[in-house]
């Protein structure tokens, strides 16, 4: 099927099986066409997907949750590449309703939308993309009055080490990023007050490879930082 | 076109090795 076509399919306000199957047969088209597949795909492609994310975020039944993750890693293949990365970054929706993917009740799902914000976090741009992930993150929050990390201290409690990884990534990024010592520090101390600190004494027994990176990064810039202080 | 393609594979290698964060500090 070509770029088109997908297009007009998703113009239908599919559902459930239909949706799910077009999602996966387009996963598969975003990653093994060349780029200008993706570029036909292009801005009106994504706002169709980013549409369908929005209205499934509100939904919880079974085909909605799969038909959300798919769409994650659609979008994942739609951002492999600078054009798609750019219209991702340049829609309002893209990085907000990234956000929301930050569902713990998801595992799976939120395993790969921490991913994909981290890469977002540290992109070279001229736009401090990290302070707009944090800004989406603190927005959601606040619209379901909760912590805004405390999603991602619940998937660190989970028993999924690619999410618990994720997670890490995901503060990794944020952290490191910062440009102010005073805010790193902040945004440390506020990740213990939720208990980090406690979660992580468990996580460091895990033997895994990509986690035991990622808790070396953590402690050698907060090393870095204390020193800097 | 190759060197366009491949942009969040290449981020995702570099966070998880974690030579997204090295060099990040003097």
């Amino acid at each position: 099927r070509s770029a088109v076509m997908y297009i007009q399919e998703l113009k239908g306000d599919l559902r459930d099986s239909q949706l799910l199957s077009c999602l996966e047969s387009l996963r598969v088209s975003l990653s093994n066409n060349p780029v200008s597949w993706v570029q036909t795909f292009g801005d009106e492609g994504l706002a169709l997907l980013l549409n369908y994310l929005k209205r499934l975020q509100d939904e919880k039944d079974e085909y909605s949750v799969k038909c959300q993750h798919e769409i994650i890693r659609c979008l994942k293949a739609f951002m492999n590449n600078k054009h798609g990365l750019k219209a991702m970054l340049t829609s309002r929706d893209g990085i907000p309703l990234l956000v929301r993917a930050i569902n713990p009740r998801v595992p799976h799902m939120m395993a790969d939308a921490v991913r994909l914000l981290s890469a977002i976090c540290i992109l070279e741009s001229p736009e401090n993309l990290q302070e707009r992930v944090l800004e989406a993150i603190t927005e959601y929050a606040e619209e379901q009055d909760l912590e805004r990390f405390q999603p991602l201290l619940s998937g660190m409690q989970k028993p999924i080490i690619a999410l618990k990884a994720g997670c890490m990534q995901l503060i990794n990024a944020l952290i490191s990023r910062g440009e102010e010592l005073d805010f790193r520090i902040h945004i440390r101390s506020e990740l213990n007050r939720l208990g980090l600190k406690n979660l992580l004494k468990d996580v460091r027994t895990i033997e895994n490879e990509e986690l035991k990176v990622q808790l070396m990064v953590f402690d050698d810039q907060a090393e870095d930082d204390s020193e800097e202080l | 076109e190759n060197d366009e393609t491949g942009v969040m594979d290449s981020l995702l290698e570099a966070l998880q090795s974690g030579a997204a964060f090295r060099d990040r500090r003097k």
